[in-house]
């Protein structure tokens, strides 16, 4: 049984497949996540990938993992930002094609893609991978209530309700505003 | 291999050894580096108190964490990303609607004899709405297979930060700065689509602590104490 099962199971997943993307944004980019529901071989291995593209000047949101992940840029080049939990940056630098970089678990990340987009492949150490941001849809701001963000940042209600909303119907990849055109990598 | 190593032949009890008192209460740790036996469990135990109408800020941190209410109640939100915003009230009682009303509830009543799971990477506060101190007791499990970073105890602010001097009688556990302070401020505004003096004032370090004073106590919305209170009965024994 052991050996039916090893030998007939499914190794291969396209990261690269468009259609398979859980993100898309028009202007922005795309991301494939490579889990253990795309594929279960990954339970064993308690390992995950992620692949990400991001259009020129286009923004990947400030958010964290549960895991480790290990980014190797396939493409272009961009900005990074890594932040740990003292609000230390620990990482503030320009990245392209060839490099690898380490971003530990929980550590908080932002990047930027520079004018000519950044790609990027990420090794993750869990098979579930769980990404949680600080803006867009799923923002954790935008699922507290107004009343705890605006005494947490002692803000006014206004400025709590731009906080909370203003990218409210954008994902983990910003497309690029207007006043933000121009490459800061 | 730590672990393997331990013997536990000699114990002792221990309180908290370093405090970090903010407007709203205090944060109390146990430097878990100078007792082996905390090492040995890898586990890191802490005692939070909130005083009435006090937030304990947002944070998420690098271990599981189980908690029990000591004493007074309070409101606990916990955020599961990709899960419905705030709290969502349902009026079905028992079967299906109860069931999801509790997978979609955000803000949680908590009181005495509570205990309280939160997964690593989560981000949680915790808001003493009562009119008497609200203290919890917790441990993380630093040696969780959930925790990939070292044996430390991390919390990831994300507002707030450790009154000065705090970071030194922390010791092992380090506290500092929110994660917001980590980032370029032009980074951050066009990130959440705000001003830049917006972003610039909720990176700000108010040096308040990690427990805020709420003037006029917060009104948000979440199963009212009566409600909780039958539903207790309900559960019996």
């Amino acid at each position: 049984n052991v050996e039916e099962f090893y030998c007939s199971m499914r190794l291969r997943h396209n990261a690269d497949d468009s259609e398979d993307a859980d993100v898309y944004v028009r202007n922005g980019g795309r991301l494939n996540t490579v889990n253990r529901l795309k594929l279960p071989a990954l339970r064993s291995l308690r390992l995950g990938a992620e692949r990400g593209i991001l259009q020129p000047n286009a923004m990947f949101a400030p958010s964290w993992l549960n895991a480790h992940a290990v980014m190797y840029v396939t493409r272009g080049q961009g900005r990074i930002q890594i932040v740990q939990n003292e609000g230390r940056r620990v990482f503030d630098g320009a990245v392209k094609e060839g490099q690898f970089l380490v971003i530990p678990q929980l550590h908080a990340i932002a990047k930027q893609a520079g004018k000519d987009g950044l790609e990027w492949i990420s090794f993750t150490t869990s098979d579930s991978p769980i990404r949680s941001t600080l803006t867009g849809r799923n923002s954790v701001l935008k699922a507290m209530p107004q009343e705890v963000v605006m005494n947490a940042y002692r803000i006014n209600g206004k400025d709590a309700r731009d906080l909370r909303r203003n990218r409210e119907h954008e994902t983990i990849i910003l497309s690029p505003t207007p006043q933000h055109q121009q490459p800061r990598a | 291999q730590l672990q393997q190593s331990c013997r536990f032949d000699r114990l002792n009890a221990q309180e908290p050894t370093q405090r970090i008192t903010s407007e709203g209460g205090s944060v109390e740790l146990l430097n878990v580096e100078d007792s082996e036996q905390f090492q040995c469990a890898g586990v890191a135990p802490l005692r939070e108190t909130l005083n009435p109408n006090a937030l304990s800020l947002p944070r998420y941190t690098n271990t599981p964490t189980m908690a029990y209410v000591v004493e007074g109640e309070g409101r606990l939100g916990v955020v599961f990303p990709g899960c419905p915003e705030t709290f969502q009230s349902s009026t079905s009682r028992g079967g299906e609607g109860q069931q999801s009303q509790e997978r979609s509830q955000k803000i949680r009543r908590v009181r005495r004899g509570d205990v309280v799971a939160i997964p690593a990477g989560v981000a949680y506060w915790l808001y003493n709405d009562g009119n008497r101190r609200l203290q919890i007791v917790a441990i993380a499990d630093t040696s969780n297979h959930q925790n990939q970073l070292d044996q430390t105890y991390r919390p990831f602010y994300l507002a707030g930060s450790a009154p000065s001097g705090a970071q030194k009688a922390a010791g092992a556990t380090s506290i500092g700065d929110n994660i917001l302070q980590g980032f370029d401020t032009d980074t951050l505004a066009e990130a959440m689509g705000i001003s830049q003096d917006t972003a610039r004032r909720i990176q700000q370090n108010q040096k308040k602590g990690l427990i805020v004073k709420v003037e006029r106590g917060l009104r948000m919305p979440g199963p009212p104490s009566d409600d909780y209170e039958r539903e207790r009965e309900r559960e019996g024994n």
